[in-house]
């Protein structure tokens, strides 16, 4: 039997080293560690890699902190538009979603389109109907704003405005 | 960009990666999250790796894939295979970013070219840790 492992990330969007204060900071760790945790309950009670990915990802994704579901940036719109992926390396079978805004935690309508279609990738409304088809929760576009991610967007939108937009990895990165 | 790799007791991979996108990105852009090769992949002969960074790059370079490329045809280590895309093929062609990678055995792999990487791992000894900022 395989000794079980676990990795996760949580990209926080448009946020440099020096404006991470001591309490975000803490914040940051606290919230790697409960999808951790997450995850880690699951593969401690024999549960698949898969189960175990996306109870962690979706921790992440309800942490407004970080840069998917619940804290996901804006588009240039002033919308917010959501990809998510999983896929399973016993089978291959894969599932992703691109260009969406409604379901609570993204990764289970990628997971939804793994599962309950023959197809990989889906978007727009197809993309939304698999997903309530499938029992995913949604919310209302309200739930997904946090003015931290509109503040950037519109300190990104004057820097376009102004000439001055720089190529800072932090504004590339999700 | 968030995600998770993981490799269960029965020695099987998978891998789930979700973003927003990048603040202010234009309206209908997808980067690499759901573009599986680029910056999601699971195959259980060669590993599982989720990515976060500049998506073009990871999609141009088909990153994920890569690492499994490398240890299918090449030989190489989980560890030797992501570094390699992460440090050589992303970095030296505007790639910034980094990734988090497992392979059958468990091993974890999770290099990164850029500031900013927030991570996590956890064994099945218990050991949590967190970082910020360093690998």
């Amino acid at each position: 039997m395989t000794r079980f492992s676990l990795a996760v990330h949580g990209g926080a969007g448009t946020i440099r080293r020096a404006n991470l204060t001591p309490q975000a900071e803490a914040a940051y760790h606290n919230g790697l560690k409960r999808a951790l945790q997450a995850g880690h309950a699951v593969l401690a009670d024999h549960g698949s890699a898969m189960d175990a990915v996306t109870a962690a990802v979706c921790v992440l994704e309800d942490e407004p902190l970080f840069n998917a579901g619940r804290g996901a940036v804006f588009t240039s719109d002033g919308v917010q538009e959501m990809d998510a992926a999983v896929m399973d390396g016993a089978t291959r079978m894969a599932g992703a979603v691109a260009g969406i805004l409604g379901p609570r935690n993204p990764v289970m309508a990628a997971r939804a389109v793994m599962e309950h279609t023959d197809h990989v990738m889906l978007i727009g409304p197809n993309a939304l109907k698999v997903a309530r088809d499938a029992g995913v929760p949604f919310e209302d576009a309200g739930y997904f704003f946090t003015q931290a991610r509109w503040d950037a967007l519109q300190s990104t939108l004057k820097m376009r405005r102004d000439g001055i937009e720089d190529s800072d990895p932090a504004r590339r990165h999700g | 960009t968030v995600g998770a790799v993981a490799c269960d007791m029965q020695g099987n991979l998978a891998a789930a990666t979700s973003t927003g996108g990048m603040t202010a990105k234009a309206p209908g852009r997808v980067g690499d999250t759901p573009v599986i090769g680029a910056g999601t992949y699971a195959d259980n002969a060669t590993c599982a790796v989720s990515g976060t960074g500049h998506g073009e790059v990871f999609i141009r370079f088909t990153a994920a894939a890569e690492i499994a490329a490398r240890m299918r045809h090449g030989g190489q280590s989980l560890d030797q295979a992501a570094k390699h895309v992460v440090m050589q093929d992303l970095a030296q062609n505007d790639g910034s970013g980094g990734l988090i990678a497992v392979d059958a055995q468990g091993n974890l792999s999770r290099p990164f070219n850029s500031e900013g990487m927030y991570r996590g791992t956890v064994t099945q000894d218990g050991d949590f840790q967190t970082d910020i900022f360093r690998d």
